[in-house]
């Protein structure tokens, strides 16, 4: 059995796909197989592995809107053991198709659930929405990661969506779990200090110990079209999210 | 005749939400009067003037799911001629229910037209996505303003940008003009210095004079509930902002 994350905020630019793309990297380096899924319209975890979005005829729309099987849509990326569905624009209409349907927030679980898939880990890359494809996602997730920066109006955000996982436990998943990642912290800065300490005093083990600061090697390696960890496997960001891939493996043992 | 300022990008966190609030306190401040509409199910601007999301009985979601009449939602703020139409998380549905109505996209153009108001400016705060709700903003808009960070992702969302403005001008609003907007830029990192200069030399005149570099007194002011030109006059934000507001305001007599 696959262990699903799904990372979603619908606070957007807190490196939703930056954490995608990092980690899954990272669990790679550790002897894992991953799939990562592009949910998202930019299409931006597509183009950070340096393949053109809108190209491929098959993509996760295929899925959500076509009832396609996973097994058919996945593709190998230049990464070895690292597997991707990408993503087009298309998948902006499943906001407004998906919601007639019945049970339409179970799309993506059952067609988990029902194709066995040969990874260890399986990402999900969410738009910045709380939408009909963001519910698909937490439905069909073992764990939800929510990329936090130590903002205001990020910060704010993780009270929606505290009644979204609410809402999927009680409906589709009643074991999803969650867990909140501080991103892009800038340790000088005196608000990123406050509210990354006010994060941790609120949520408590609800936070990761691992912390993601400012590297600006995390700009420059989607315009390479490669993760961190291959684009320059000893900057700060590298580091960081492979630690955060460590804490990850030993919290889904416990669950 | 009231100038439509739509603030959009599809792309999360480039500073969508602080332009709108920013630029309208600008403008205020050169004697203008202003309306902001908060068309965001996050409420960031409803919240960064220290109003409470999900409060207001009437909200944006009035104007564009149950025909209320703008006159009737527009509510004062602490800031004398700077009015403001609150969001709530209800709009979200509209991405659902809105496509399937005749001519969807001109609700807000028609709700704008229909009545008289008492403004300069109507400055638009959009989602971070290209749906049913930023359509009808770029429908409405005499100019479409794109906050756009000086990173990958950010310039390559343009992309999808210049396809829905070319669709908008042939199907609802012909004279629809855009500007992109610098955003958070650090002139030390070289990445926001070369992907700077790409933009310039690619979109020539389509991109304001005027850049908002980083500051962070930006990420404090929506703390205290107020505009940087309120929390902080002489911050740097403040002066770029206002040097904004008059470019605007000169750019607006040649349109
Ligand atoms: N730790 C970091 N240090 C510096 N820059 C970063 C870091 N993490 C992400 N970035 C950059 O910040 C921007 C936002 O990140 P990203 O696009 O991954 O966020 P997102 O949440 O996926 O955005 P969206 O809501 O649009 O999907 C990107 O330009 C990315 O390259
Ligand atoms: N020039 C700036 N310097 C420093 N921080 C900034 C600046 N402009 C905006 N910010 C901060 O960056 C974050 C993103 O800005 P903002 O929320 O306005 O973007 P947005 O495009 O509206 O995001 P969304 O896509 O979620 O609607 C906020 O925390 C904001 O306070
Ligand atoms: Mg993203
Ligand atoms: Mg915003």
């Amino acid at each position: 059995m696959s262990k699903v994350i799904a990372v979603s905020n619908e606070k957007g630019g807190v490196a939703k796909t930056t954490t995608a793309l990092s980690l899954g990297a990272a669990l790679v380096e550790l002897g894992n197989r991953v799939l990562l899924i592009d949910l998202d319209a930019q299409a931006n975890l597509t183009l950070s592995l340096g393949l053109e979005p809108g190209e491929a005829e098959l993509t996760s729309s295929s899925i959500m809107l076509d009832a396609e099987k996973i097994i058919n849509v996945c593709r190998k990326t230049d990464i070895e053991n690292l597997d991707l569905i990408p993503s087009s624009s298309r998948i902006e209409t499943s906001e407004q198709y998906l919601p007639v349907r019945t049970n339409y927030t179970n799309i993506l679980q059952q067609a988990i659930r029902q194709s066995s898939l040969p990874y260890d880990y399986i990402i999900l890359d969410c738009p910045p929405a709380l939408g009909a494809i963001t519910r698909n996602a937490l439905a069909a997730a073992n764990l939800l990661l929510i990329p936090t920066q130590a903002e205001y109006f990020s910060a704010y955000a993780l009270r929606n969506m505290m009644g979204l996982i609410r809402r999927t436990r009680e409906s589709d998943n009643p074991n999803l779990s969650y867990r909140i990642l501080v991103t892009m912290l800038d340790r000088r800065n005196r608000t990123h200090r406050n509210i990354h300490d006010q994060l941790r005093s609120t949520f408590g083990s609800g936070v990761f110990n691992t912390v993601i600061e400012m590297d600006t090697k995390l700009r420059e390696s989607p315009i390479a079209g490669q993760p961190i960890t291959h684009y320059k496997a000893a900057a700060r960001g590298s580091t960081q999210y492979r630690i955060l891939a460590q804490e990850l493996i030993e919290y889904a043992k416990e669950t």
